[in-house]
């Protein structure tokens, strides 16, 4: 990417620790990789760590090197499936896969757009390939398969950017499945959260034990132009990377260049309704947010589109487009329906800078988390719109339009893009540390996350989780808050799995479900955001335990600090931690009470505790549901 | 009976590899020799199997043959194949 590792502050420039850097595989579960794309050649790169015990068995037209070291495909029998881990059909995995580990790729742009040095967030990390989607989908089995060996394999990181529409129980949920597995074995799984936003409780990536990523925004904003015979201009989205033109051309409503079908059907320039000879070499006016598709296929020389229902980001489109604003988009509408002869110019894209960044982007999936509503879904944000990363130089260049165009690196959206972030944002604090727990990562990612404004970003914490990750911050967390297998399994005793059956998961005929208190609930989980349910409008006083574990100064005492806007009480006891050793453990307990909150509503904090040099924040989270 | 009923692709999710001696195809063969009415449907209900870092199989199964697998000692869960999105 060209701008989103600067924006969270991981700068070319950061410290490295570039041998452990070398030796970190991140598996990637996604559509294949473009294996001759400069971002995965493997010039410098010396063979395998030592550790990998995968194998290159990419198929067709597929061969590995030392930057991509691992290579596998699955459901390549299916009819109209490939029987190669080549990116052939989509991009995406060449995309998600730069976005982590990319090379450093000098002046790189989309068509003179977002230009800059293209690099992923650990560039000499290397890369294995584990193709689970098909042209005809990601199929579970699949998906499980590729986790299956990517655990064997020896990798260090899994990155999976799909998922399902809605939260499934952990164990009909083949990515919860994988990433248990994955984590009893160290292993950290970074998922995205998914596109289902900004509907309440709409992420499907729940369960705890893998890290949970919604979509933010950069500060590069993608603006495009219109000018109207008039002179006006008025600007809106889209990513148009079509020269300016040096003059205007006719600018036509969607019903006055359709001769089968009806106004209203016309003015939205719905499929098949722009007449091919009145559109060529004029712009046409849409009422339809996706006006531009047809308009391209009709031929149109470009169109302005209306942006309802309202979107936040910018699509690549084929054909000078812009997306204009509701009331922007009526201003057109009065001046084509008050000229004789109207004209517009549709401008080349340009990038501003967004001082409201970062905010999440709409389409990120919310919480709450409707299978644990005491655990915060998403766990965090990582930058995910408008990403210019690597692409396959496939038949078109955007997922909607017949675009003719080739590209080798192009611009995408979604929680897909974020989800690599923390993959990457990971494996360099693993490069640091690399015996901590997936636990322990996450854990630093999530307590040194930037704050997000709950005023900006629907949803708040059900938004960004603990906020916008900053690797550098969290190779030096201070503290962790740490849970094991053993915890993750007391935790599903507290939500009714019975012990026999846990003992099937791990593996262990030892495991048991203790006696629980009847208040026992997933908040008691070591996890290092705290939320709880409570029920609306009644008083409530919820406890969580916590336990922190020193990594920071051997020798440090923190002091508790709660900040919140919202009339509650909370009670930190003790308030002080004392430490006189690193990995040192303590415990502490929270407590909320207030009077009541009305139904579908959430009350939020933070605990900071800090001791003069760290900083560690825990949002802390109390809703209602209906 | 359930011969007549669909085959549906199903997940049997059995957890972690058991310690020691345990040879995951065949334990997942006889599971399903268990549960499928002919001997002959093994074959053409199997798909694969899972078993370098967890426990489980992939097969064609009826909702009765599933609601049979779902009751056997070992299995965590046995659910229908879904597909996945790019997001």
């Amino acid at each position: 990417t060209t701008r989103s590792w600067d924006f969270i502050g991981l700068q070319e420039s950061a410290t490295r620790n570039a041998q452990a850097e070398s030796d970190i595989i991140i598996g990637v579960l996604d559509t294949g990789i473009w294996p001759e794309s400069e971002s995965f050649n493997d010039k410098g790169f010396g063979p395998p760590p030592s550790k990998w015990k995968g194998v290159c068995e990419g198929g067709l037209n597929f061969t590995c090197n030392n930057k991509i070291i691992g290579a596998r495909y699955y459901g390549g029998s299916r009819p109209n499936s490939t029987q190669s881990a080549r990116d052939g059909d989509d991009g995406h995995g060449s995309h998600t896969a730069s976005i982590a580990a990319g090379n450093r790729v000098n002046n790189v742009s989309f068509f003179g757009l977002a230009q800059g040095t293209a690099r992923g967030g650990v560039p000499s990390a290397r890369i294995a390939t584990y193709r689970v989607c098909q042209p005809d989908g990601c199929n579970d089995e699949d998906i499980l398969a590729a986790f299956d060996d990517a655990i064997a394999d020896g990798v260090d990181i899994i990155s999976i950017s799909l998922g399902e529409a809605e939260a499934t129980d952990f164990f009909e949920d083949t990515i919860a499945i994988g990433a248990f597995h994955a984590m009893q074995k160290g292993i950290v799984t970074s998922h995205s959260a998914g596109n289902q936003g900004p509907s309440y409780g709409s992420t499907a990536s729940v369960a705890p034990w893998l890290i949970s990523v919604a979509a933010s925004r950069t500060d590069r904003l993608f603006i495009d132009k219109v000018v109207l015979g008039d002179g006006r201009t008025l600007v809106g989205k889209s990513i148009n990377s079509f020269a300016s033109p040096a003059t205007r051309f006719p600018l036509l409503h969607g019903k006055e260049v359709s001769s089968q079908c009806s106004e209203n059907n016309s003015m939205y320039c719905n499929e098949g309704c722009l007449d091919k000879k009145l559109v060529k070499g004029k712009y046409v006016l849409c009422k339809s947010n996706s006006g531009d598709f047809e308009a391209f296929a009709a031929g149109a020389l470009g169109a302005i589109v209306r942006n309802e229902p309202y979107i936040d980001f910018s699509d690549v489109v084929a054909l000078p487009a812009v997306l204009l604003s509701a009331k922007e988009h009526d201003l057109v509408l009065s001046y084509v329906n008050s000229t004789k002869n109207p004209q517009a110019s549709i401008l080349k894209s340009e990038t501003i800078k967004d001082a409201e960044a970062p905010t999440i982007a709409s389409f990120s999936s919310r919480g709450p988390n409707f299978v644990t509503p005491d655990i915060i879904k998403p766990d965090l944000s990582a930058p995910g719109v408008e990403i210019l990363a690597a692409y396959s130089p496939l038949d078109t260049i955007s997922f909607t339009f017949d675009d003719p165009r080739r590209v080798h690196y192009t611009l995408l959206s979604g929680t897909s893009m974020a989800c690599p972030h923390v993959s990457a944002a990971a494996a360099y604090v693993k490069t640091f540390h690399p015996d901590w727990s997936p636990s322990a990562i996450k854990s630093a990612l999530m307590t040194t996350a930037l704050p997000m404004s709950d005023a900006k970003s629907l949803g708040g914490e059900f938004a960004y989780g603990s906020g916008q990750i900053n690797p550098v911050a969290a190779v030096r967390p201070g503290l962790v808050y740490e849970a094991l297998k053993e915890d993750y399994i007391i935790m599903l005793c507290n939500i009714g799995y019975d012990a026999k059956k846990l003992q099937v998961l791990s593996g262990d005929t030892n495991t048991t479900c203790p006696k629980l208190p009847v208040t026992a609930s997933p908040k008691d989980l070591n996890y290092p955001s705290m939320a709880a349910e409570v029920f609306p409008a009644k008083p409530f006083n919820v406890t969580f335990h916590r336990t922190v574990t020193n990594v920071g100064l051997a020798t440090s005492s923190y002091k508790a600090k709660i900040v919140t806007n919202s009339k509650v009480n909370i009670k930190v006891e003790p308030e002080v931690l004392t430490f006189k050793s690193l990995n040192e453990k303590k415990s502490f307990l929270v407590s909320v009470s207030g009077s009541g909150l009305p139904v579908k509503s959430r009350l939020s904090a933070s605990l900071v505790w800090s001791d003069g040099t760290y900083s560690v924040r825990s949002p802390i989270v109390l809703h209602t549901q209906s | 009976g359930a011969s007549t009923e669909e085959k549906k692709v199903h997940i049997v999710y059995m957890g972690s590899l058991p310690k020691g001696q345990y040879s995951p195809l065949s334990r997942h063969r006889s599971m399903l020799r268990q549960t499928v009415q002919l001997d002959s449907s093994v074959e053409t209900s199997y798909i694969r199997s899972y078993s370098r870092s967890f426990n489980g199989f992939v097969a064609k199964l009826t909702d009765s043959e599933k609601q049979r697998l779902s009751n056997m000692e070992g299995v965590i869960s046995v659910f229908p194949r879904k597909t996945l999105q790019l997001q």
